[in-house]
Order: structure tokens, then C-alpha cells, then sequence
């Protein structure tokens, strides 16, 4: 499964 | 990364380092709400809960830190510092914050985009953000001259949210499988909640008068 992807925002 | 993020970013790190400058150099909180300086602590708090676990980038670590660090000194000084605090006006400062975080909560454990500690935390944040200005517009309408610094804090901080509208717009016509509803419509609130002050703003800025917010 598609690693969730992290919040990369800050 | 794109340019809007980053200049919202830059604008962000700037609205952070104009109210630092304020505080640590003429000493005085005046027109700046306390309420407003713990919401945002308490943003940066539940928002960067992973940074020590999910590594993205130096520069996403090294801006959590700056607005952790700047964020958590900011509200001390009013708390604790002896001359600051005797410049913070607590009895017109006093919007009780704490309605703004219960239904921001529970939203989170409503709306998020996995029901995870870390992303109901990562929704709570977004919501708490989008509302943590009130307390500040509040006190701004109740403090009859606003000084310039004050003022450009708020602007500042209205025009970095601004900048990741255009940002969220830019990634979901490039990146695809890009979507955050939550974050896109919690940000558009928190803009349209500067929308009345960026007015008045950039009326007293036209006119060259001194920023006055009707009560």
C-alpha cells in the first residue's frame, strides 16, 4: 500500500 | 517545494521575527494578544509532532524549530518577563481562547484524514490555526492606536497563508494524487479572517493615516 505520505508543509 | 511555499514561509518566519524584535528590543507586548501568542503555540505543538520522526527535509526540521522555539518564547515573555509583562494588556486581552480549542478538537475527531492520533492532531492544528487570530483582531479593535510594528506582526502573518493558497493551487495542478481538503479549506478561512483587517490595512497604508480598526 501506498505509504501515507507525511505532511511535508510546515 | 515552490515559490509561493517558500515565500509564504519566508513571510511566516518574518511576522515571527517582527513581534520577537518588537518584544526583545523595546521591551513592550502592547496590542499584542496572549491568547492569540498560546493558541499559536499550541498550533506549532500539535502540528510538528513528528519532527523528530519523519524526517523531510534540513529546512522543513530547521523552520519547525524556529517557529517551536519562537512561538514557546514569545508567549514566556509575556508570562514571565518582568518588563513585558507590565506592557500586556490583560484586561482588554480577553478572549476566552479556550471555546476556540474545544470545538477545533472535536472537529479534528470528526473531520481528519485518518483517525490517528497524529492525524487528528494534524487536523486539530490546521482548525486551531485557521481561528487563533481572533483573539488578536479582538484586542486590535479594542486598542485604540495601533503601533506600526503591531500592525505589519498581523499583516505579516494574514500574508503567509495568503501565499500557500497560491501554493496548494500550484501542487494540485502539478503533483498528482495531491489533495488536502482539510488543509485547503481550513486555510481559506484563516485568510478570509484577515480579509476585513487587510482592508483597513492597506486603507491606512494609502491614505498614510495611522491603522484604526472600527470597533
Amino acid at each position: 500500500d501506498q505509504e501515507r505520505a507525511a505532511h511535508d508543509e510546515l | 517545494m515552490n515559490i509561493f511555499r517558500l515565500a509564504g514561509d519566508m513571510t511566516h518566519l518574518m511576522s515571527v521575527l517582527v513581534l520577537l524584535l518588537k518584544i526583545h528590543t523595546i521591551k513592550s507586548c502592547a496590542g499584542i494578544s496572549l491568547k492569540t501568542q498560546e493558541l499559536y503555540a499550541l498550533v506549532f505543538a500539535t502540528r510538528y509532532l513528528d519532527i523528530f520522526t519523519d524526517f523531510i527535509s534540513v529546512y522543513n526540521t530547521i523552520m519547525k524549530l524556529i517557529f517551536l522555539g519562537s512561538s514557546f518564547s514569545i508567549v514566556w515573555y509575556m508570562r514571565r518577563h518582568k518588563l513585558v509583562r507590565r506592557s500586556y494588556d490583560k484586561e482588554q486581552d480577553t478572549f476566552r481562547h479556550f471555546f476556540l480549542v474545544l470545538p477545533c478538537l472535536l472537529l479534528a475527531l470528526v473531520m481528519n484524514e485518518k483517525f490517528t492520533f497524529k492525524e487528528v492532531m494534524w487536523a486539530f492544528s490546521l482548525y486551531l490555526e485557521a481561528v487563533a487570530i481572533l483573539p488578536q483582531l479582538v484586542l486590535l479593535q479594542r486598542t485604540k492606536n495601533i503601533d506600526n510594528l503591531t500592525g505589519q506582526y498581523v499583516f505579516l502573518l494574514g500574508a503567509y497563508r495568503a501565499f500557500y493558497i497560491f501554493n496548494w493551487i500550484y501542487r494540485y495542478f502539478t503533483e498528482p494524487h495531491y489533495v488536502h481538503w482539510i488543509t485547503w479549506i481550513s486555510g481559506l478561512v484563516q485568510t478570509l479572517l484577515y480579509a476585513d483587517f487587510f482592508y483597513y490595512y492597506f486603507n491606512s497604508w494609502k491614505n498614510n493615516v495611522k491603522l484604526h480598526l472600527p470597533a
